[in-house]
């Protein structure tokens, strides 16, 4: 895969996309690369999950809008959990 | 708002908390003073107390730590996670951890202390994460609040005081949030001995009494002698508030709740998959906008629908109303002749509401017995 464009300094990498959806809204942890699976319909439904939370618009797509909402300091403990 | 699973909270109106060690960003008397005005925040709002306790073991322990610090959730170093804490309960339960990895200060040039602790502190009081995006307990820190003017809002408020109720000062008067502003105008909360008071809708609920008003309830158990003041939104958040009519199926231990021409079913705090539904599914004409009041008359296994002046009669057995109706009210029920907000039946009498007024009616007898204030059950 080229190198995700979200991988450049200063974004969000696809890494630390794939834990805060995994810390804060519970997506299913699995090894296989996030950036293979961003589009899959678990993943896809999981950003939806985090956009309606905090107030974004609901596209599904890691947007600009959602990076920049997941780089603001917050507090750890899970917006949804098991 | 939201709360944990069981809705975990404080047995006790007296916590205490400590703070186990500090951080080096700040002076410790400016730490103890965030602490203890992040505290007061919540206390403000309920009936709980913050005592603090200088050694041994405290409901909230308060810590400043790195990365890993034993508990399976380590910090992120810088940014990112600026701390968490524990539902209430015993040892870690109830404890707020904050990153010392972050740069703690009494103003916003880092990051404010006195907010992020008071964020955590609902945590360690029973609350989660709000998505209402004014609330303290939204999960995002707001560079911008304004920490001169710190107010809890309605959302915050509203869930604290579903699990703890209202500070000392009577439930009649309002709580307003800690700092009201012009544009966060508090919701009066109904005061529960008005002798004007009238009610959207009553109900049995498994030996309990039921008393709807707005976006509020009562419950009333028999062995109680006051009513506890609840929001709907504590037990049922996505029921409408404003009910037209509800009653308890004692049968199948239901409530069904009536909002316009839809009803839902619920049994304990849940509500039943495929609801809401339209009420002409009962057999209601379309002619029929709202139900006014409703109660299921066990002995008979009848549920009496009273719309304006007449009413329907709904055989649970057979699952569909009873020929001859709709009737007059007045007909059946002599000296029922205002009309009905709401209606149920308590040791063989139907209890029927209209406004600040309720009439006992006999139905052996076939006649109104007492004319009593609504409220007579608050034993205000």
């Amino acid at each position: 895969y080229p190198l995700n464009p979200a991988a450049i300094a200063g974004k969000l990498s696809m890494d630390r996309v794939q834990k805060y959806l995994e810390d804060f809204y519970n997506l299913e942890k699995n090894v296989k690369q996030f950036v293979r699976r961003k589009d899959s319909s678990p993943v896809v439904a999981k950003i939806q999950e985090m956009q309606r939370f905090l107030g974004l618009q609901v596209t599904g797509n890691l947007d600009d809008d959602t990076m920049e909402m997941m780089k603001k300091p917050r507090c750890g403990f899970p917006d949804v959990s098991s | 708002f939201g709360f944990f699973p069981y809705r975990q909270k404080w047995r006790k109106n007296e916590v205490t908390y400590r703070i186990v060690n500090y951080t080096n960003d700040m002076k410790q008397a400016d730490v103890d003073a965030a602490i203890e005005r992040a505290l007061k925040v919540w206390s403000d709002v309920i009936p709980l107390t913050f005592t603090r306790l200088r050694e041994g073991e405290a409901d909230i322990m308060i810590s400043f730590a790195v990365e890993d610090h034993g508990d399976f959730l380590p910090f992120d170093g810088p940014g990112g996670v600026l701390g968490h804490a524990y539902p209430p309960g015993p040892k870690i339960n109830g404890d707020v951890h904050l990153d010392d990895d972050e740069t703690w200060t009494e103003d916003k040039s880092g990051v404010n202390l006195f907010l992020a602790a008071a964020h955590e502190f609902g945590h360690s009081l029973g609350l989660v994460h709000s998505s209402d995006t004014k609330a303290l307990m939204y999960p995002l820190y707001n560079t911008n609040t304004d920490l001169t003017k710190f107010h809890l809002s309605q959302d915050d408020i509203d869930g604290i005081q579903s699990l703890y109720g209202y500070p000392p000062s009577s439930p009649d008067d309002p709580v307003p949030p800690t700092k009201s502003t012009e544009q966060e105008k508090p919701e009066k909360n109904p005061a529960t001995c008005d002798p004007n008071m009238s009610f959207d809708a009553v109900s049995t609920l498994r030996g309990e009494m039921l008393f709807f008003k707005d976006k509020y309830f009562w419950r009333k158990s028999i062995n109680s002698i006051e009513p506890t003041l609840y929001l709907l939104s504590a037990f049922w958040p996505s029921l409408p508030s404003g009910f037209d009519a509800a009653y308890e199926l004692t049968t199948q231990d239901m409530v069904f709740v009536f909002k316009g021409n839809k009803f839902w079913a619920v049994r304990g705090n849940d509500i039943q998959p495929g609801y809401p539904r339209d009420i002409y599914t009962l057999g209601f004409p379309r002619t029929v906008k709202k139900i006014d009041a409703a109660f299921f008359h066990k002995e008979k296994q009848k549920t009496y629908f009273f719309v304006n002046d007449i009413y329907w009669r709904y055989d649970e057995k057979s699952h569909s109303m009873d020929h001859g109706f709709p009737r007059q009210i007045a007909t059946d029920f002599p000296g029922v002749d205002q009309k009905i907000d709401a209606v149920f039946e308590s040791f063989g009498f139907f209890y029927f509401f209209s406004g600040s007024s309720q009439i006992e009616f006999d139905p052996n007898a076939k006649m109104v017995t007492r004319t009593l204030k609504s409220n007579s059950w608050f034993n205000c």
